[in-house]
């Protein structure tokens, strides 16, 4: 299973629909400091169901949402999309939140709950809290993980 | 589980110790299991030897080693049962030149098993990417634009405008 | 007490936005003293508000922002009441590479003013430095080694050994 | 008021004395990961009367003595001195601690208090908490200070 695009419009500062392109193997954002390259990264936690206010960085629920700019107002839907491809077939995964807060999951088209989404991935590993999204400042956290912390490490990798 | 759990913790160990010598140059890195209780649920203990020196707590590692105490455990989970993507940003933030080289030849070398996504605004990092996206904020909003490594000479800041 | 309170805080916020401005190219910033209870009590606060955009809590700002502002802060006392020696130990590590050589020239302009001592990796902003020390860890004990920073070719890694 | 040299012996990763010239103007720092740069500036923090583990990032007390290497056995005592320059008048700053965890401060060759030294240079602004010693990873935190945090900051440079 390989990720192919990332799609984002309207989450954080991306006021803007944009689409990234993934390489099978290395791919690298590049940018000044706070043009958004952390944002890309939160848009993919956020995918998998991410809820945690500190993880997202964000202090309210609508800090999710593009808060406008000059000339660009504020959005009322934050939405991102991953696409993958498997053995040749196309799979699609979404996620929208509304002003309101409403979330809506979707899994190739249908929507779906965040549960049916997870089931999905869990074979797979992807979205699994540590070891495959590494956030800015965390990498050297690890050191003061305890021992029962780097034990449930080891039996997620088991 | 017990068995399974004991050859994960095994084969997560060797990976580690193998890990901890190329990154720290021949030091020696070991995973224990605490004597307390049953292997079932006793806590895990990191333990680093460095070269010339004899086995100290990790609370006095420098900022970038801690770092690749980190990277090390990420690259012996990968190794065991590789997720289908990583992202990793800005990792590099601590280390030097030279780990941060080591670190570019690592995602490489990995790159066949797994998917690596890598923010980074070091050269030596990025120069390994297939594909490079520069994000830039205009007007307040966030904007992908296209990046040539080529382009960018060593000395020079990185430019991303559009 | 208030006299003197309220004019040292006027110029350190004065400082502030003119720092904040030349770090985030346009940006405001400042600082607010709380409407709370009497000046000579309450608390301060800061808000920065990025070109083209509305004001947004600090908490949202990036790593490397989050850097700036704490640089802006440093020499905005700095400018007021310098202290003899500033020590700033990798200060730079979450910057790109604009900021990193802006940083190194915010520290040459003060540097008449009062006396730095910079650790980093990053050669835009040792290269600003009169006196380069190299240290590095040999069997185990940390010796001092002389550095030329000529002989530090831009795109090889910065090499320090004995 | 200038600082002219610095001497460490047996502080931390220090196991053979060194002597470290600075600049009137600036000084850079530079090495590998681990090499002892940040034990440079714990070792001026010491110097200042630093007692808190967490600044001085130890566990224990002897931490902060050389626990030794390869050929050369621990430091029975930790030794910095700081040589300070004021109108062409040298001026010896130093502190010593001894296995039994006995500490001597000296000015100018002759024992004092921490108090006397710190009387000492009230007046230059040395050795402040904040604005004048910056530690590895502490920079980007100050936006998370309180507002009553910031106000003693502004206090301070009064
Ligand atoms: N809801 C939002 N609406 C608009 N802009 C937002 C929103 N949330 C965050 N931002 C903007 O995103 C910026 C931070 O982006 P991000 O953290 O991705 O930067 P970065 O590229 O990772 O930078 P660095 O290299 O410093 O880590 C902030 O300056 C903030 O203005
Ligand atoms: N009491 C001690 N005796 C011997 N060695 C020590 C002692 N305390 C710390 N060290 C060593 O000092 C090293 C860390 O040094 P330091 O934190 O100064 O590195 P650094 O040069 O700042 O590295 P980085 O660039 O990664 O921040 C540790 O690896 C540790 O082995
Ligand atoms: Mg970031
Ligand atoms: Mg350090």
């Amino acid at each position: 299973m390989k990720l192919k695009k990332i799609i984002i419009d309207g989450f954080k500062s991306f006021g803007r629909p944009v689409s990234i392109n993934i390489s099978e193997n290395i791919t690298a954002i590049v940018g000044p400091n706070g043009s958004g390259k952390s944002n890309v990264v939160d848009a993919i936690r956020w995918v998998f169901g991410e809820h945690s206010y500190k993880n997202l960085r964000t202090v309210k629920k609508n800090d999710i949402l593009f808060s406008g700019s000059n000339g660009t107002s504020a959005s009322n839907r934050a939405y991102v999309k991953l696409i993958f491809e498997d053995d040749g077939k196309e799979i699609d995964v979404s996620r929208e939140m509304l002003r309101d807060g409403k979330n809506i999951y979707m899994l190739n088209g249908e929507v779906v709950r965040l549960k049916d989404l997870m089931d999905f991935f869990a074979g797979t590993g992807a979205g699994k809290e540590f070891y495959s999204i590494i956030a800015q400042g965390q990498i050297d956290k690890i050191v003061n993980a305890t021992p029962e912390e780097l034990r449930k490490l080891i039996e997620e990798a088991a | 589980a017990k068995k399974v759990f004991l050859e994960t913790f095994n084969s997560v160990n060797s990976n580690f110790s193998e890990m901890i010598e190329e990154l720290f140059e021949g030091a020696k890195g070991e995973m224990r299991l605490l004597p307390e209780k049953d292997v079932l649920e006793t806590g895990i203990e990191i333990s680093i030897k460095k070269v010339g020196k004899k086995e100290q707590n990790l609370y006095l590692l420098s900022g970038g080693e801690k770092s690749l105490v980190g990277i090390a455990l990420l690259f012996s989970l990968l190794k065991i049962n590789p997720s289908p993507f990583y992202i990793l940003d800005e990792v590099d933030a601590a280390l030097d030149d030279y780990n941060a080289e080591r670190l570019g030849r690592l995602i490489k070398r990995y790159s066949d098993k797994t998917q690596f996504i890598v923010v980074t605004h070091n050269k030596l990092v990025m120069e390994n990417a297939d594909i490079l996206h520069g994000i830039t904020m205009t007007n307040g909003i966030s904007t992908i634009v296209p990046v040539e490594l080529e382009k960018v000479a060593d000395d020079k800041p990185l430019e991303v405008t559009t």
